[in-house]
């Protein structure tokens, strides 16, 4: 609610990537 | 540069024990990346205390601590990513 567009579209990138981290290797 | 501005994170995060908490396990993650066969236990701490970081982070008010926060993230993030791609490496070479 805070944040920018971009910062939102940055957040989401991060979490985005968080879920592909936690996959299986 | 990096530590200088992880310590002065830890400095802000003094009065926030679960931000606290969460940087801790991820010099943990760090520390456990470096020892020999550590790299599965590291990657088990880099996941444990991204989840608690990301949330921490999408909590925080716009500020410097803030900003510090989320390059942390970043950081982390580019760690974790690139030892889950060594380990991956090695598991095919097996």
């Amino acid at each position: 609610a805070n944040t920018s567009a971009s910062e939102d579209t940055d957040y989401d990138d991060l979490f985005w990537r968080f879920e592909e981290l936690k996959k299986k290797t | 540069q990096e530590t200088s501005a992880r310590d002065l994170l830890k400095e802000m995060a003094r009065d926030k024990p679960r931000l606290l908490a969460a940087l801790e396990v991820a010099s943990a993650a760090m520390a456990k990346a470096e020892e020999a066969g550590g790299e599965q236990d590291a990657l088990v701490l880099y996941q444990h205390s991204l989840g608690e970081l990301l949330l921490l982070l999408a909590a925080e008010p716009p500020g410097r601590r803030r900003e510090l926060l989320h390059t942390e993230v970043q950081n982390l993030m580019a760690r974790a990513e690139y030892l889950k791609e060594q380990v991956k490496m090695r598991e095919s070479r097996w």
